[in-house]
């Protein structure tokens, strides 16, 4: 997946850093002291639908469904999350217990046009 | 955020504020908290790097199995006992706070008591653990055995006792404040006086717990 740069508009991810002292919550979590919370953001034209997808295959076969379906050239498919990873966790609830815990697909780590 | 033709920088801005805001949302929405928790009372930080230790030790790595469990939620819990209400035996209050439809199944539960003990005396206690009926129970009331344990001590030191099964039925119920009583018996001396000797070194549980939240399906891949 592409990650986001001045000169493209294409489909792609773009980084951002939580730091859990930006939002006052470093009293509560423990650790990690932040996270990235990645977004997806850009173009999907046609000719890059299903790309990059899990296997190269995916995308010939959504181009070949396009192709065959004369679908409009003005069509979009969307620039979502193709890949993503578990953040661990630790942090005091509400009565002062000390909980650990990883939460699923938590960060985005790869984008790609669906 | 459209960027005002005259403030370049008000977009990062605006930019900041709302993926601080989604970042808000997004954590307490998977940790299932309905807002941030407003902390009771702060535990000492040495106390909570002693705990840490702890779980690390006995926090085992997931088998191959466990992870094809990946729909369940794994966590471990450290509890910090407050002083219960039991003048004789030692009474230790834990506070949980879990959903009624939060399907808990406890893999392991350690309980840790810093037994303050004359450097050259060997003791050997034998400990009787209940977990204590409704509010406000005393000593001798409505309680259930959990187990009873040999515990031999040389001098001052933290030791480690196994909660299970019993333990399992206490988080399978309504039950937000777990109550145990400490009893101990032979010449080895008071395990309330023991222990409340140090208050400093507060006695705390670890828990290892898998949580199905409701509605979930468990597909067996």
């Amino acid at each position: 997946s592409l990650r986001c740069s001045q000169n493209s508009n294409l489909c792609c991810r773009r980084d951002y850093y939580v730091d859990f002292r930006d939002i006052g919550w470093n009293d509560w979590i423990i650790k990690p002291e932040g996270y990235q919370i990645n977004y997806c953001v850009g173009q999907c034209p046609l000719h890059v639908a299903g790309s990059p997808g899990m296997a190269s295959s995916f995308h010939t076969a959504v181009f070949n469904l396009v192709k065959a379906n004369n679908i409009q050239a003005s069509g979009h498919s969307c620039c979502v999350p193709t890949r993503r990873r578990p953040l661990s966790i630790l942090y005091f609830d509400r009565h002062s217990n000390i909980v650990k815990t990883d939460i699923p697909d938590m960060i985005v780590d790869a984008c790609g046009c669906s | 955020a459209a960027a005002e033709p005259r403030c370049p920088t008000c977009a990062a801005a605006a930019e900041r504020r709302l993926l601080e805001e989604a970042a808000k949302r997004q954590l307490l929405e998977k940790l299932r908290l309905r807002e941030r928790p407003k902390l009771i009372h702060a535990v000492p930080r040495a106390a909570v790097a002693r705990a840490l230790r702890r779980l690390q030790v006995g926090g085992a790595r997931r088998g191959p199995e466990e992870e094809e469990e990946e729909e369940e939620r794994s966590y471990e819990i450290i509890s910090f006992a407050e002083p219960g209400g039991s003048p004789s035996a030692l009474g230790l209050r834990f506070q949980f706070s879990h959903t009624q439809d939060q399907d808990i199944h406890i893999l392991q539960a350690q309980l840790w008591l810093y037994l303050r003990v004359p450097q050259d005396l060997v003791t050997s206690l034998t400990l009787r653990i209940f977990l204590a009926g409704g509010a406000g129970e005393v000593a001798g009331g409505n309680r259930t055995l959990l187990s009873e344990q040999q515990l031999s001590a040389r001098g001052s030191g933290w030791h480690s006792l196994t909660l299970l099964p019993t333990l399992q039925r206490f988080f399978g119920g309504e039950g937000r404040t777990l109550r145990l009583e400490l009893e101990s018996h032979g010449a080895g001396g008071d395990i309330a006086a023991m222990v409340n000797a140090s208050w400093s070194h507060q006695p705390f549980l670890v828990a290892k717990a898998r949580l199905r939240e409701p509605g979930h399906r468990l597909g067996k891949r």
